[in-house]
């Protein structure tokens, strides 16, 4: 996260902090961040996998405010399985379909427990997002400046604005590489923004007087780059692919 | 149909635990 400010998780406890397992033996390696959006599952983007997509490779914490190291109130998952959109696709740009599932359990086959670091985050209403305009949450271990080449250990958070499909299409914005299936998001002064590392980590809007998981960190030209937003695949265009996976009768909040 | 947003297993999508003002 670029500007913004450091943030316990208490702040945003439906956060998931996804590593990468070392093939020798060195500890995980911080890989993307993650939301989870019931008891047993956690949202993600597609693109943070695509390239190691066993599930083995992974391991998930809840409930960490700083990360490669003890949290007390964390848990920790392995992840029983791992589903990309079947129409993923990485464009000149950016990608496409950019979300992923990991479905998560304990050491022990438990799913995650309510605690007041751990909470899961409501889905939208379908076609329902935040009107234009609206300021939404980001939240990450990635990068503060870029380019860069550390991830701070301590989470961020900020806040972006929601801005209209007809503006971020334009060309000196992004052009034809933005579809309705994604939400575009920037300061106004292009102070703060996500930013490499922050992959998959939650866009959370307000919807009706609920925190809505709105959009997942996915793709954006550097970072707080005058006329390039930050771009999110839009959660609210998955709901019946979320669903398909997931189903109702796994604590799904709608 | 929104299902409650007390979801199963004590959840309570989007909600903060909010610090006891002392």
């Amino acid at each position: 996260i670029v500007g913004g400010e450091f943030t316990n998780v208490e702040n945003q406890p439906w956060f998931a902090t996804i590593y990468q397992k070392n093939s020798g033996g060195a500890p995980p390696f911080f890989k993307c961040g993650g939301s989870l959006i019931s008891p047993c599952w956690v949202a993600s983007a597609a693109h943070c996998f695509i390239h190691h997509p066993k599930k083995e490779n992974y391991v998930v914490y809840l409930g960490q405010s700083k990360r490669n190291s003890y949290n007390p109130g964390e848990m920790k998952f392995e992840v029983e399985q791992l589903i990309f959109h079947e129409d993923f696709s990485e464009e000149s740009l950016g990608y496409r379909n950019d979300i992923a599932l990991l479905k998560i359990r304990t050491s022990t086959g438990q799913c995650a427990q309510p605690s007041r670091s751990i909470q899961t985050i409501c889905l939208p209403p379908r076609f329902g997002d935040a009107p234009v305009g609206s300021d939404c949450e980001i939240t990450g271990f990635g990068q503060e400046s870029h380019p860069d080449y550390l991830f701070p250990m301590n989470l961020k958070m900020s806040v972006v604005k929601l801005i209209s499909h007809e503006e971020c299409k334009q060309p000196h914005y992004y052009g034809s590489e933005i579809n309705y299936k994604v939400l575009c998001a920037a300061d106004p002064e292009w102070k703060t923004d996500a930013c490499h590392g922050d992959s998959g980590g939650p866009l959370i809007c307000n919807i009706d007087g609920r925190l809505t998981l709105s959009g997942i960190v996915s793709w954006g030209e550097g970072c707080a780059k005058k006329n390039k937003p930050g771009v999110y695949t839009r959660v609210s265009s998955f709901l019946r692919w979320i669903q398909s996976h997931i189903g109702e009768e796994n604590g799904l909040a709608f | 149909k929104p299902s409650s947003a007390v979801d199963q297993q004590g959840f309570q999508c989007g909600q903060k635990a909010l610090r006891p003002r002392f």
